[in-house]
Parts: C-alpha cells; sequence; structure tokens
C-alpha cells in the first residue's frame, strides 16, 4: 500500500494562524491571508528571512532602502512591539489592523499618541513637538523661521494642554483630536477596507471560508 | 499659518502608509 507525502507549507519565522489572526484584529481570514502574500515580498526584498527590517520597511514606502524618515522611523518601532528590531507577520497584521477604516477610533487616537510620544514618558511634551515639526520642516520645501515654529507650537499647547502643566495627556490628546478629527486621517488606509478586492494577485486559494467564520 | 502642530507633522511621508501597498502590486 503507497502513501501519500504531502510537503508541509513552510512559514516565514513568526508566522501565525490566520483564523487566530482574523479573530484578534479587523480583518476576515481571507483578508490576513491576503496580507500575508504582501508581508512576503516586504520581508524577502533585502534579507531573506522572512521578517521585516527597517530597510526593507524604508524600501516599501520610498522605493529607497536608506530614507531616514523620523516618522517613519516610529511608525516601524511602534508595529515592532516586541522590540527585537524586526516586524513578524503576526506584528504585521496587528499594527495594519489599527489602520484599517472600520476600526475604533479609540484604537487609532491610543496609537497616534504613542507615536508623538517620542521619549515614552505617557506625554507629548513641548519639545518633542517642536523636534517632530522641525522633521517635518527638513523633508519638505517650507521654510519656516524657528520663532515661527515656536509660536505654532505654543498655540498647539494652549489648545490641546487643558490642564495648563505644560504637557499632553491622553485624556487631552482624545479631546484635541474630536476637535480636530483631521488628526486622524494618517491612521485610516482605505486599502486595507477589502485587501483581497484591491490587490488580486493576493488572492489565495483558502482553506477556510470566512462566513463560516 | 493657520494649522496646528500635529497637522503639520502629520504631512510627512513617512506617515503614508500606502506605499506599503502601491509597491507591492
Amino acid at each position: 500500500m503507497g502513501c501519500v507525502c504531502v510537503k508541509p507549507v513552510k512559514h516565514t519565522p513568526g508566522y501565525e494562524d490566520p483564523v487566530i489572526l482574523a479573530s484578534e484584529t479587523t480583518f476576515t481570514v481571507s483578508e490576513v491571508e491576503a496580507l500575508y502574500e504582501l508581508f512576503k515580498k516586504i520581508s524577502h526584498s533585502i534579507i531573506k528571512d522572512g521578517l521585516i527590517h527597517k530597510e526593507e520597511f524604508q524600501l516599501a514606502l520610498f522605493r529607497n532602502s536608506n530614507k531616514k524618515n523620523l516618522f517613519a522611523d516610529r511608525v516601524f518601532d511602534l508595529f515592532d512591539a516586541k522590540r527585537n528590531g524586526v516586524i513578524d507577520f503576526g506584528e504585521f497584521v496587528r499594527s495594519l489592523s489599527i489602520f484599517h477604516p472600520d476600526t475604533e477610533k479609540t484604537e487609532k487616537i491610543s496609537f497616534a499618541f504613542r507615536l508623538y510620544d517620542l521619549r515614552h514618558t505617557g506625554f507629548i511634551e513641548p519639545d518633542e513637538l517642536k523636534e517632530m515639526v522641525l522633521a517635518l520642516l527638513n523633508e519638505s520645501d517650507l521654510c519656516l523661521s524657528d520663532d515661527v515654529v515656536q509660536q505654532i507650537v505654543d498655540k498647539t499647547f494652549a489648545e490641546a494642554d487643558k490642564k495648563g502643566d505644560g504637557k499632553i495627556d491622553p485624556d487631552e490628546w482624545k479631546e484635541f483630536v474630536v476637535q480636530n478629527p483631521s488628526l486622524l486621517k494618517n491612521m485610516t488606509l482605505p486599502y486595507l477596507k477589502d485587501i483581497t478586492m484591491a490587490f488580486p494577485s493576493f488572492v489565495m486559494k483558502s482553506e477556510v471560508n470566512d462566513d463560516e467564520m | 499659518l493657520n494649522m496646528n502642530a500635529f497637522d503639520i507633522i502629520s504631512l510627512s511621508a513617512g506617515f503614508d502608509l500606502s506605499g506599503l501597498f502601491e509597491g507591492s502590486e
């Protein structure tokens, strides 16, 4: 009697079951599987170890692996939840889920706060805010004098720092975002609404029917 | 300039994650 040898599917390090990831995120199982195709492409673009290194993240974002950008660094660091210098598949899916159009605003507000809390103090402070404005000016054609930048930072703090203690805490940030909803526009990626339709090349033969979930 | 500091920061290309998808199609 013969036997059937089935070659096991080889997954990248940090691979997690799409069913579990879908249950923990806004994505369906099919969407998680589509994201795995995207993840494999990015994670094999330079160092072919199945993990996304910062250079690969920069290459995907900017078509340039050497382009330094403070904000891309911050996004990478937040995606890298285990803080081991790379993004694995589970981290990739869980982080991108925050950018899904259907994800709760509170999650987006919290993620944005952590992005801006450069020094991980639990607050956004004036020197951090000024550093970020200067970093943006440095990467753009906008040219503003130091006095003008300081005025913008002071005015922003006057509006956001309701308690007047010189720093923006998570509650003040939430209130400020409610008054200025445009601040969350970067926190939503329409592409994620239905990644399997937007990127048909990523559609795989799924073993799990989303309707059965 | 009638923008708050966060509006200015949000203009950074580093926040535009659509690049992750566009380059992989």
